[in-house]
C-alpha cells in the first residue's frame, strides 16, 4: 500500500534490427523481449534475451537500454540510458 | 444484491479524448460519461498488442504468466486453466454477455471468445465484421480499394451498416431484455473503431478539417532510441493506399500530407466511437439501469500517430501502451442517479459544446491487469487472492491489485479540474 505504483509492460521482438515480423513475432521467433518499468518520474525499459522454448528472459544479457524522465522529456524523445548509473532501477525492475 | 456491470473495452484506442486534455477532439459523450467517474490519468496495458492485453486483463495475469504475447494461443491449454473476469462473475450469479470485439478472436480464445466458461450465452458477432478488411474503400479513381483511411458512405457498406453500429444496437436489445427478465447482468461490449482499417461515416470528416490536423509534436525517429525498441508499422503498409507511397523500411517516413490524413481519420474514428458509446449508455439510461449497473471504460492498449516516426501500437511508448480508464460506480463516484435524473442523455459530437467539469481523477499508476479484482471489489465479490510466483497450476488469483483504493485516495485529493486538461499532459 505504501509502495510507489508502477506500471509494466513488456513488447517481444524478432531480432535487434526492424524486420518485416518486428511488430508481430511469433512464439518461437521472438528472441529479445522488452520490459518497462514506469513511474511518475520515469519509463526504464530493458531489452533482454529471451528463449521462446522455456520462456525464460535474461537479464544478463542485455541488447539495449531506454531511460526517459517523464518532467523534461514527456514525449520520450531522449533517451538518457547509455550516459546514466542505473544500478538501482535495474535491481527495481528485476 | 450486486451492481450489474457495463464493461466497454475499445480496440486500439490512446487517450485522444477531451477528459484526457485533448483539445481537438470531439467526445462529448465519453466526456460525460468522465464526469460521473474516477478517471484514471495514468493507465496501462502490459502490452502493446491486442491478443496479448485482452487476454492478459481479462485473466488479472501477465503475459509471462499467459505466455502469449502473440495470437496463437490458448492459455487454458498452453499456460495454465486460469479463470477470467467474465467466468468468475457468472459463477457468482451474473449473465455474463460479450458483444462485438472483447476477446481477441481466433486460436487465442479458443475460436470461441473462451464459451462456454467465460459467457452465459453464444458472445454476438456483428455480421459485418468479416468485411473489415475488404475492399471498401472508395478511392479517387472511384474503384473500390482496402485502405487504411477510409471514410464511407454507410449506405454503400455491406448490409448497409458497419460492426460497432451493429454491436451498440444488439448491446440495446440485450440491456432491455435483461431488464425484463431482472437478471444480474455482466455486459461486455468491444468496439473495434480506431483499430485499422479506419473506416467510419465519412460525415465525421467534416469535424476535423484537414488545415486544422498537425504533425505528431515529435514525428522524427529519436536518435537515441536502440533499434529493438523501434516498431516498423509492418501493418499498415501492407494497406493499398499506404502501399502505393513505396515508403522505404523500415524507417520511412510517410509523406506529411498523408500523416496528417491519418491523424484526421483515426481522430474522425474516435468521434464516430463516442456516438456509438453515447447511444448506448443514453439507452442504459432509457431502460432505467443507469442508476443501478457499473460503467467501465478503457482500451486494449494505445496508438502511435507519427510520434518517434512510428506508427499503430507494437511498442514500449507510453504513446502504444497508456490508455484510457474510468469507472462509474452509482452512489460512489456519481450521487446523480439518486435524484432521477438523466445522467447519460445523447450528445450529439456535431452540435455539442464541451463543458466538461471531471468529479475524480486519479493520477496513480494502475495497469489494465488490475481490472479483475477491481470489478470484483466494486461489485461486491470476494476478491481473487494474489498469485504466488509461479501460478501456472492456480486456476484463480490475480496478478494485479485492485485500485479500488485509489478511488479516495486521501494523499491525492481527487482532482475537481475545471477543463479537464490532464497532468499528465501538463507534465
Amino acid at each position: 500500500y505504501n509502495e510507489e505504483p508502477v506500471a509494466f509492460s513488456q513488447y517481444p521482438r524478432p531480432a535487434d534490427t526492424p524486420q518485416w515480423n518486428s511488430d508481430k513475432p511469433k512464439l518461437k521467433d521472438i528472441r529479445v523481449m522488452g520490459y518497462s518499468m514506469r513511474t511518475h518520474d520515469y519509463r526504464y525499459t530493458l531489452w533482454v534475451g529471451f528463449n521462446p522454448s522455456n520462456f525464460s528472459a535474461d537479464f544478463k544479457d542485455v541488447h539495449a537500454g531506454e531511460l526517459y524522465m517523464v518532467e523534461s522529456d514527456p514525449h520520450q524523445d531522449y533517451n538518457i540510458y547509455n550516459n546514466t548509473l542505473h544500478g538501482g532501477l535495474f535491481k527495481k525492475i528485476l | 444484491d450486486g451492481m450489474n456491470v457495463l464493461f466497454i473495452v475499445v480496440d486500439d484506442l490512446r487517450p485522444v479524448l477531451g477528459c484526457y486534455g485533448d483539445k481537438l477532439v470531439k467526445s462529448p459523450n465519453i466526456d460525460q460519461l468522465a464526469s460521473q467517474s474516477v478517471v484514471f490519468s495514468n493507465a496501462y496495458a502490459q502490452q502493446a498488442v491486442c491478443a496479448p492485453s485482452r487476454v492478459s486483463f481479462l485473466t488479472g495475469r501477465r503475459p509471462d504468466t499467459t505466455r502469449l504475447y502473440d495470437f496463437y494461443s490458448y492459455w487454458r491449454v498452453h499456460a495454465g486453466n486460469y479463470s477470467t473476469m467474465p467466468q468468475y462473475f457468472k459463477e457468482n450469479g451474473y449473465v455474463t454477455v460479450s458483444v462485438g470485439k472483447v476477446f481477441h478472436a481466433g486460436v487465442s480464445s479458443n475460436y470461441s471468445d473462451d464459451y462456454p466458461y467465460s459467457w452465459s450465452i453464444p458472445p454476438f458477432h456483428p455480421s459485418t465484421e468479416k468485411y473489415e478488411n475488404d475492399k471498401t474503400c472508395r478511392g479517387k479513381d472511384g474503384k473500390l480499394h482496402a485502405n487504411l483511411v477510409c471514410p464511407v458512405n454507410v449506405t454503400e457498406m455491406p448490409s448497409g451498416t458497419l460492426p460497432d453500429i451493429q454491436s451498440t444496437e444488439e448491446a440495446i436489445r440485450l440491456l432491455r431484455s435483461m431488464k425484463t427478465k431482472k437478471q444480474k447482468f455482466f455486459l461486455a461490449v468491444g468496439y473495434h473503431k480506431p483499430h485499422i482499417p479506419l473506416r467510419y461515416p465519412q460525415e465525421f470528416l467534416k469535424l476535423y478539417p484537414l488545415e486544422n490536423i498537425t504533425l505528431a509534436p515529435d514525428p522524427w525517429v529519436p536518435e537515441r532510441l536502440p533499434s529493438v525498441a523501434y516498431n516498423p508499422w509492418t501493418d499498415i503498409r501492407q494497406r493499398d493506399d499506404v502501399k502505393v507511397l513505396n515508403v522505404s523500411f523500415p524507417y520511412g517516413p510517410l509523406p506529411e500530407d498523408f500523416q496528417r490524413q491519418i491523424r484526421q481519420s483515426y481522430y474522425a474514428a474516435v468521434s464516430y466511437l463516442d456516438m456509438q458509446v453515447g447511444r448506448l449508455l443514453n439507452a442504459l439510461d432509457d431502460i432505467g439501469l443507469s442508476n443501478s449497473t457499473m460503467v467501465v471504460f478503457t482500451a486494449d492498449h494505445g496508438w502511435s500517430l507519427g510520434e518517434h516516426g512510428e506508427w499503430a501500437k507494437y511498442s514500449n511508448f507510453d504513446v502504444a501502451t497508456r490508455v484510457p480508464l474510468m469507472f462509474y460506480v452509482p452512489g460512489m463516484t456519481s450521487s446523480s442517479a439518486s435524484q432521477g435524473k438523466k445522467i447519460f442523455p445523447y450528445l450529439d459530437p456535431f452540435s455539442h459544446v464541451s463543458d466538461l467539469v471531471l468529479q475524480g481523477r486519479s493520477k496513480k499508476m494502475v495497469e489494465l491487469v488490475s481490472l479483475f479484482s477491481t470489478l470484483a471489489e466494486l461489485a461486491g465479490l470476494q476478491v481473487p487472492p494474489e498469485c504466488p510466483e509461479t501460478s501456472f497450476s492456480v486456476a484463480l488469483c490475480t496478478e494485479g491489485a485492485s485500485i479500488v483504493r485509489y478511488f479516495n485516495s486521501s494523499e491525492e485529493k481527487l482532482e475537481k479540474e475545471k477543463d479537464g486538461f490532464d497532468d499528465a499532459y501538463r507534465g
